[in-house]
C-alpha cells in the first residue's frame, strides 16, 4: 500500500500482459482530507472480478471485457468516492490457469475538492457546518458571520457582536444583525464606513425598513430605537419608523453607522447597499490660444487635464515659461494647479546681417508669424538669389525662410568691385 | 611703386600685405580663406615657409595700422608645384596661394578680387593697375621705402616687345620670359612696381566694370627704368590650377 499523489494511473500487474495466474491483490487508493476520489477505468479485461470500495462499502463490482455478452464493464463513467479513500480488490474465482486470456485493468483517480458548502446536513441532527456563512477552500471549508456577529470557538456558530466594522471596500452590502428577521433586544452596534478621499459614499437602503418609532404631532420619533447616521461636518441623522430613507449621498469619504435597540419593542431592521463615487472637479475653463484636454463634461478625483497652446504660443504660469502642463483633480474637489496662459512667442531680435540690413515687413515686436526681410548692400549680394531673403517668426522661435534651404542670411562680396573708387587725377 | 599714387582707403580692397621674415610683400583676396600671391614671395633660399611664419594684413592702406592689427592665422602655403627658381633667375610658375583658418568677414576695406573669366583678354595696351606697399620714389630717381599702399596704372604690352626689351642682357643674369608671364609698362619709364610689390595684384577691368586678377607682380630688371618693363605671372593661365587646390583644401 503505497500513499498515491492527488492524481495518477493503477493497473494489475504487467497489464496490458496477461497477470500472472493465482492472482489476489488489492490496491488502498488515499487522498488527502477534504478531497473526494474520481476514478475512471480505461481498460477492464478480467475473468475473475474487481471491486470498488469504499470504507469497506461496495461502490461497484465488475468482470469482463467490453466486448463480452456475460460480464459488467465498468463503462467510463467516473466513479465517485464519498471521502478520500478507495479500495480496489481483484478476486480468485473458479479460473482455469490453461485457459488465462485475461490482461487484467487499467484505470485513472484525480483527487478532487469537496465542496462541503453544498453538502446536505449532516443527518446526526448537529445541524448546518455553518451556521450563517460557509466558504469552500480547497481541501476544507470556513464559516464567517454576517456583519453584528462574531464567529464563536466552535468555528461553526456566530454570536451577537457588531462594534467597530470598519467598511473600507469601495462598495458593500449592510444590514441589522440577523436581517432580515427582526433585531435581537438591546443592541448596539456601530458600522463605520471609511473609503479613501477622493471618494464619496451614498447609502441606498431597501425598500423593506422597519425601526420602531414613537409617533407624535411631528411625526414618527426615535426614542428608542433608531439608526443614526453620522456624516463629518454635518448634523447626525436618526432614522426610524416604516419608510426606507432610499438613496442618502453623504457627500463624504466618512460616514458612521449607529444602530440601537433598546430592550423592549421590535424592530425588523434594515439593509443597504452603499456606493462610491469620485469626488468632482469643476470643468475647468477656457485657455485663450490653448486647449484643454480631455474635454469632458465632468471631471473626477485622480482626473487629469493638460494644456496645449496653440502652435505660435507657449505655456506660461506666474510669469514663466513652463514647458507643459497638467493637473489633477484633488480629494477636495479643487484641480491641484491653476490653469496656465498661453503668450505668443517671439523669435527675438533677427541676427544683423554684415554688409546688409534687416527691415520689418509685417508683425509685431518680432512675434510669432512677423515679417522681416535682410537685404545685401551693394556691392555685396545673396547667395540665394534675388537681394532680399525674407524670414518669417515660425513656432519653433526660429526665424525661417520659405525657401529651406536659407539657414542664415550672408552677404557675398561681389569680387572685383571697390566700394570706393580710385579719384580720377585730372592733370594730363 | 614707382609713379603712383597713395590709395585711399576701400579703393583696393584686396590688397594683402605679407611680411615673411624680414621682406614685405604682397597678394589678393580671392575668395573667403585664399590669398594668392608670388611663390617667390613665400619660397626663401628654396624653403617654402611655414605657415607660422607668414603675417598676413588686410583692409590696411598704412604699414603702422599692423600694430594694431592681428595677422591673420595661416593654416597652409601651397606653391605651384613646377615653381623651380633656386638662383632667381627662373620665375616661371611664379604663383602660390595661403589658406586662411578663419573665413574673412568681408567690408569696405577687404573685398575679393575676381579670378579672370573666360572672356577676359589682356590686349595690348590696355591700362591695367599695379598696387604694393614697395618701394616707390618722389618724382625723382631716388627710391623711398613707403608705409602707404600705393597704386599705378599701366598699360598691357605686348608679349613681343616684353621679349625684345630683354635682349642684350646677359642671359646669365636675365630671368627667363615664359608664355606663362606678361610684362606692362611704358617705354619711356617712370610708371612701374617694384621691390616690395611682389605678390600684389596687376587687375585689368572686365566690360562690367569689375577688377580681375589678371597678373601677380614677379619680377623686373629695376624699376621704372626706360625701356624696361614689369613682368607679372599670367593668372589667366592657372584658374584651374587655383580652382583645384581651393577645392582640394
Amino acid at each position: 500500500c503505497v500513499p498515491l499523489l492527488d492524481s495518477g494511473q493503477i493497473h494489475s500487474p504487467q497489464c496490458p500482459q496477461l497477470y500472472p495466474v493465482n492472482l489476489q491483490k488489492q490496491w488502498e487508493i488515499s487522498v488527502p482530507d477534504g478531497f473526494q476520489i474520481n476514478l475512471t477505468f480505461t481498460h477492464v479485461d478480467i475473468k475473475s472480478s474487481i471491486t470498488v470500495l469504499h470504507d469497506e462499502k461496495v461502490l461497484g463490482k465488475f468482470c469482463g471485457n467490453e466486448n463480452s455478452a456475460d460480464g459488467r464493464h465498468p463503462g467510463y463513467q467516473p466513479i465517485l468516492s464519498p471521502g478520500s479513500r478507495l479500495t480496489l480488490k481483484i478476486q480468485l474465482s473458479d479460473y482455469n490457469p490453461d485457459r488465462n486470456q485475461n490482461v487484467g485493468f487499467s484505470a485513472q483517480y484525480q483527487a478532487i475538492d469537496i465542496d462541503e458548502c453544498s453538502a446536505p446536513e449532516p443527518e446526526d441532527g448537529s445541524g448546518p457546518l455553518c451556521s450563517q456563512i460557509c466558504l469552500n477552500t480547497l481541501g476544507s471549508y470556513l464559516c464567517a458571520c454576517h456583519h453584528g456577529y462574531e464567529l464563536r470557538s466552535d468555528e461553526r456558530t456566530c454570536i451577537l457582536s457588531c462594534v467597530g466594522g470598519v467598511f473600507d471596500e469601495l462598495e458593500g452590502h449592510l444590514m441589522s444583525p440577523g436581517y432580515p428577521n427582526p433585531s435581537p433586544d438591546a443592541l448596539s452596534c456601530q458600522y463605520i464606513i471609511s473609503v479613501e478621499s477622493g471618494f464619496t459614499v451614498s447609502l441606498n437602503f431597501s425598500d423593506k425598513f422597519h425601526i420602531e418609532s414613537v409617533d407624535t404631532e411631528e411625526g414618527p420619533n426615535c426614542l428608542y430605537h433608531w439608526l443614526e447616521v453620522i456624516i463629518p461636518d454635518r448634523n447626525p441623522m436618526k432614522l426610524c419608523g416604516g419608510t426606507s430613507p432610499g438613496l442618502i449621498n453623504t457627500n463624504s469619504n466618512i460616514v458612521k453607522l449607529g444602530y440601537n435597540i433598546d430592550n423592549q419593542g421590535q424592530s425588523n431592521g434594515w439593509s443597504l447597499e452603499y456606493s462610491t463615487h469620485r469626488v468632482t472637479c469643476p470643468v475647468p475653463g477656457e485657455v485663450a490660444k490653448g486647449r484643454v484636454t480631455p474635454s469632458l463634461t465632468e471631471y473626477f478625483y485622480r482626473d487629469y487635464i493638460f494644456v496645449r497652446c496653440d502652435e505660435g504660443y507657449k505655456l506660461m504660469m506666474n510669469g514663466a515659461e513652463i514647458m507643459g502642463f497638467s493637473t489633477m483633480c484633488q480629494s477636495n474637489g479643487e484641480w491641484h494647479l491653476p490653469l496656465p496662459e498661453c503668450h505668443i512667442i517671439d523669435c527675438g531680435e533677427p541676427d544683423p546681417l554684415l554688409n546688409g540690413g534687416v527691415n520689418f515687413l509685417s508683425g509685431f515686436q518680432n512675434q510669432y508669424l512677423s515679417v522681416v526681410q535682410y537685404h545685401c548692400n551693394e556691392p555685396f549680394y545673396s547667395p540665394y538669389g534675388g537681394n532680399n531673403v525674407s524670414l518669417t517668426c515660425e513656432a519653433d522661435r526660429q526665424w525661417r525662410s520659405n525657401h529651406d534651404v536659407i539657414l542664415r542670411p550672408a552677404c557675398l562680396p561681389v569680387c572685383g568691385r571697390p566700394m570706393k573708387q580710385i579719384e580720377n587725377h585730372f592733370q594730363r | 611703386i614707382i609713379g603712383g599714387n597713395d590709395a585711399a582707403e576701400h579703393t583696393i580692397p584686396w590688397q594683402a600685405l605679407i611680411n615673411v621674415g624680414s621682406s614685405r610683400g604682397g597678394g589678393m583676396i580671392i575668395a573667403d580663406r585664399w590669398i594668392l600671391t608670388a611663390a617667390h614671395v613665400v619660397v626663401l633660399n628654396g624653403q617654402v615657409q611655414t605657415p607660422e611664419a607668414l603675417f598676413v594684413y588686410l583692409g590696411v592702406t598704412d604699414v603702422h595700422q599692423i600694430i594694431e592689427n592681428l595677422s591673420l592665422n595661416v593654416t597652409a602655403v601651397h606653391v605651384h608645384s613646377e615653381y623651380n627658381n633656386p638662383n632667381n633667375l627662373n620665375f616661371d610658375h611664379d604663383i602660390a596661394l595661403i589658406k586662411l583658418k578663419d573665413p574673412i568677414t568681408f567690408q569696405a576695406a577687404i573685398m575679393p578680387l575676381c579670378l579672370p573669366s573666360e572672356d577676359d583678354t589682356y590686349d595690348t595696351g590696355m591700362m591695367g593697375m599695379v598696387s604694393g606697399f614697395g618701394i616707390t620714389d618722389k618724382g625723382n630717381q631716388r627710391r623711398f621705402l613707403t608705409n602707404k599702399l600705393k597704386y599705378v596704372h599701366v598699360p598691357v604690352v605686348e608679349q613681343k616687345k616684353c621679349s625684345i626689351s630683354l635682349k642684350g642682357k646677359p642671359s646669365s643674369r636675365t630671368p627667363r620670359l615664359t608664355n606663362n608671364m606678361f610684362c606692362a609698362g611704358t617705354p619711356e619709364g617712370g610708371k612701374d612696381s617694384c621691390n616690395g610689390d611682389s605678390g600684389s595684384g596687376f587687375t585689368l577691368q572686365s566690360e562690367n566694370g569689375r577688377f580681375w586678377a589678371a597678373g601677380i607682380v614677379s619680377w623686373g630688371l629695376g624699376c621704372g627704368q626706360k625701356g624696361t618693363y614689369g613682368f607679372y605671372t599670367k593668372v589667366a593661365n592657372y584658374v584651374d590650377w587655383i580652382n583645384k587646390i581651393m577645392r582640394e583644401n
